[in-house]
């Protein structure tokens, strides 16, 4: 626990009245190890502690009566400066909106697809779940299971070559009045140059309302290249962070922010289609550092 | 990020951008900088320590896979949920049934949406039988039924798979290990393989994974993915130093031949790129 970690450390300054170098190196100490064991990229925590001894140096800390509480404060502030803040679904009324959904293998975008779904289903608009893996065993069947078990609706068609499919959900869209086409694609990775062209290629034949960088919590150090990757190839607008309801601490997601500098717009937090959660930087950062 | 990359003038400061850069973490990367303090090893001899402590660590486990006197062999593959276990299995039945191994598989995933459907599918493709019931129906139940199934059918290999779950919920840690249970009722020992399967790309969860799952029922392995994505895996390194479980294969890729026995050396020269 940082908070007790650095009581402990500033605890002998009550002997002394006032604190030493030593004191505030070894708390910038602990809190780049609080930073690293969170998965914040070892870049990102030297930045972040290099901005928190600049401040408590202004802040004049070595006078402080309450240290551990100020710097905390401090660092709290820091990192809530990196994550932003929660920004909404850009849906646009009176038109045939898309929201692509990608990311690498595995990280929750078919389920968030339809957790999406059902969230603005809720707001009001008329959400169409638009099948895009043409490649994983099952992969369109998960997709209209998922439509089906929620009462949501599920473009079905993915015969032909994935832009006339798109194309096709388009038609579609206009004809049964949805406005929102939520785009399931495949698991991809940012360094695999023939998929990601795939991507651009959508992204440049469509005109996507929001492109949406879905991302697992657990994911370490390499989040930064990934994020970078992706932005490299297609105009990301925003990001969702799966799996936050594991125990991991989600340094991950000051690498995308960081990064992109996009919105990170949701939080999954399970399995069930209820379990999506609109960002709150005051639970990641809690989250964070303990 | 190869070790070499920068310039040789702060040696330790490049190895240890290495170590936490992939995911080796802070506590390793502390003990090992105090070590080499503490052995005066010189900066032109830092990265060769490296290397040699990270083999101590590997080699000090045995990756290969035990299969008892009695058929079937019974693998159950566990993990956090869209690590590659079902695609894993695939991958096994393949191998094995090129071996000549009679194989079967189970569809434990009774729970996420298609699961069964999935493996379904990779069956048919591999020609192998499956044993499955429909989605919501009790994993203990479908797992009984495979077991009975591979011993009326002399099934070399069974391979059984389980939904993705995230350590924290107990309640689904203990459903593991009711499986874990219905097994060991049906074969007389636990299975011969519980195979954690693992996302390359994890960082320090990854122990909080092994810690939990291996607490809850008996780790014997762990199958490590997507090491064919940006990330090398290095969070095994800290994982097989504290757990001592070993790392039995490798995935390289979403094709079903992407799988590999686990070797040391291989995975260190990927590692120092
Ligand atoms: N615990 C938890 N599990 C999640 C969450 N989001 C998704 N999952 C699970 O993660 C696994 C992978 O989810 P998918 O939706 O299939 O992931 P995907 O990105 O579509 O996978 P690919 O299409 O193969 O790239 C499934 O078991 C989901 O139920 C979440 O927020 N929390
Ligand atoms: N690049 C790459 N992708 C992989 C590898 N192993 C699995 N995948 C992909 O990762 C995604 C998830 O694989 P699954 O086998 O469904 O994972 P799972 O653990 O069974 O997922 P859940 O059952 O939902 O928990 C799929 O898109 C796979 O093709 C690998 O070694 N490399
Ligand atoms: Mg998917
Ligand atoms: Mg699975």
């Amino acid at each position: 626990n940082l908070k007790i970690n650095l009581q402990i450390i500033f605890k002998k300054l009550r002997s002394k009245g006032k604190l030493s170098n030593e004191d505030i190196k070894n708390s910038l100490r602990e809190i780049r190890v609080t930073l690293l064991e969170a998965d914040v990229n070892y870049k990102i925590a030297k930045e972040i502690v290099d901005k928190v001894a600049e401040e408590a140096k202004k802040q004049n800390i070595v006078e402080s009566l309450t240290p551990a509480e100020q710097i905390i404060t401090i660092l709290y502030n820091e990192i809530k400066n990196i994550l932003g803040d929660a920004s909404p679904i850009n849906i646009e009324p009176n038109k045939r909106n898309l929201v692509m959904l990608a990311g690498l293998q595995g990280s929750g975008k078919t389920t968030t697809a339809a957790k999406l779904a059902k969230f603005l289903k809720e707001q009001g608009k008329r959400p169409l779940l638009i099948p895009f893996d043409f490649k994983r065993p099952a992969a369109m069947e998960q997709l209209i299971a998922l439509a089906k078990n929620n009462n949501l609706e599920v473009f079905e068609e993915m015969t032909g070559n994935p832009i006339l499919v798109l194309k096709k959900a388009l038609a579609y869209m206009e004809n049964n009045q949805f406005n929102v086409g939520l785009i399931d694609s495949a698991g991809r990775k940012e360094i695999d140059t023939e998929t990601m062209e795939e991507l651009r290629t959508v992204a440049n034949t469509f005109t996507i309302n929001e492109t949406l960088l879905v991302l697992d919590s657990t994911i370490g150090q390499g989040a930064l290249k990934i994020a970078e990757g992706f932005e490299q190839y297609i105009p990301l607008t925003g990001g969702i962070f799966t799996k936050y309801d594991s125990s991991a601490k989600g340094g991950s997601i000051l690498s995308f922010r960081y990064v992109t500098g996009k919105p990170v717009k949701f939080i999954g937090v399970g399995e069930k289609i209820d379990d999506l959660e609109i960002f709150h930087p005051e639970r990641v950062v809690s989250k964070i550092v303990g | 990020k190869k070790i070499f990359e920068k310039n040789d003038s702060n040696s330790i400061e490049n190895i240890e951008e290495f170590m936490l850069e992939n995911n080796f973490g802070v506590e390793f990367a502390e003990n090992f900088i105090e070590k080499i303090r503490e052995e005066r090893v010189t900066d032109k001899n830092i990265e060769e320590t490296l290397k040699e402590s990270i083999k101590n660590i590997l080699d000090n486990t045995d990756p290969k896979i035990h299969f008892a006197n009695s058929i079937p062999a019974v693998f159950l593959f566990v993990g956090t949920n869209g690590t590659g276990k079902t695609t894993s299995i695939a991958k096994l039945a393949h191998l094995y049934k090129n071996q000549g191994k009679k194989v079967m598989l189970v569809a434990g995933d009774t729970f996420r949406a298609a699961a069964s459907k999935q493996l379904e599918i990779w069956a048919t493709k591999l020609n192998i039988p499956i044993v499955m019931q429909k989605e919501g129906s009790d994993p203990g139940a479908v797992v009984f039924d495979g077991l009975n199934s591979a011993v009326s059918k002399n099934i070399d290999i069974l391979l059984i798979d389980s939904a993705g779950r995230v350590e924290t919920k107990k309640n689904l840690l203990k459903e593991l290990q009711k499986i874990e249970r219905v097994i060991e009722k049906k074969i007389g020992r636990k299975p011969d393989e519980t195979l954690l399967v693992l996302d390359a790309y994890t960082g320090q969860n990854g122990l909080a994974q092994i810690e939990i799952f291996s607490s809850m029922v008996n780790i014997s392995g762990i199958i490590l993915t997507k090491i064919d994505g940006s990330s090398s895996g290095g969070i095994i390194i800290p994982i097989v130093q504290k757990y001592g479980i070993p790392v039995k294969f490798i995935c390289t890729g979403e094709n079903i031949e992407d799988i590999e026995q686990f070797n040391t050396e291989a995975f260190i020269k990927m590692l120092s790129g």
